[in-house]
């Protein structure tokens, strides 16, 4: 899985 | 951006705006639990203060300054306008039991260590929960107002939509959220006996009257 970096969902 | 995570965040958009609407227009807020509008800012706080550092789009700074600004107007609203038609004696989950293990699981179980990563987890954990004052306290007094059925109903229907958007994430973009899924599922979940309801019920006119 490609953890989020960073979080783009509200 | 995929079609089911805009239309949850749309979902989401009017739960907010409705349950703001009904609060302004009937000058009240009985039958709503503060207690749950207090653990949404909280969620709301925790989770967007990324909106000052990192940029991901307009629609996304937009949509969480919206988030922010409803979740605090309707405590104002709750808590100091209206305060005299909030409803203490109903709304009387004790949220510590909440906040307190989603802190715990936060520090436990999450993707990195660091502050700003902590308190997005802690705000996934919170959210999931967040509702169970509202819902507790419509068990409570047996009964909701259609408009707020109308809002929980918007509002259960947004995480739902979250996961559809997950499962399209995994499958279009190999990229999944075990924490987001896990809670999210949750969230929805504790909105199943209301959904029940409010299908078989409110959508046919009557009231949203719990079982005695």
């Amino acid at each position: 899985s490609t953890l989020p970096k960073i979080h783009d969902e509200l | 951006m995929n079609i089911f995570r805009l239309l949850g965040d749309i979902s989401h958009l009017l739960a907010i705006i409705i349950l703001l609407r009904k609060i302004w227009m009937s000058r009240s807020c009985a039958g709503i639990s503060g207690k749950s509008q207090l653990l949404f800012g909280l969620v709301y706080t925790t989770r967007y203060l990324d909106l000052i550092t990192s940029y991901i789009s307009l629609y996304n700074s937009v949509m969480k300054v919206v988030f922010l600004a409803a979740s605090y107007a309707t405590i104002y609203l709750m808590y100091v306008k209206f305060k005299a038609t909030y409803d203490h004696n109903h709304d009387t989950f004790r949220i510590e039991f909440l906040v307190v293990p989603a802190v715990a699981l936060a520090l436990l179980i999450n993707h990195d260590f660091q502050v700003v990563e902590i308190l997005w987890t802690f705000s996934i954990y919170l959210e999931s929960v967040a509702i169970l004052p509202q819902l507790f306290m419509v068990s409570k007094t047996g009964e909701a107002e259609s408009i707020t059925s109308h809002y929980l109903f918007a509002l259960g229907v947004y995480r739902g939509l979250y996961l559809l958007n997950w499962i399209y994430r995994f499958w279009a973009e190999d990229h999944y959220d075990l924490i987001a899924i896990v809670a999210g599922v949750v969230q929805t979940v504790l909105y199943c006996d209301f959904f029940y309801l409010y299908i078989t019920k409110v959508l046919r006119g009557k009231k949203l009257q719990l079982p005695a």
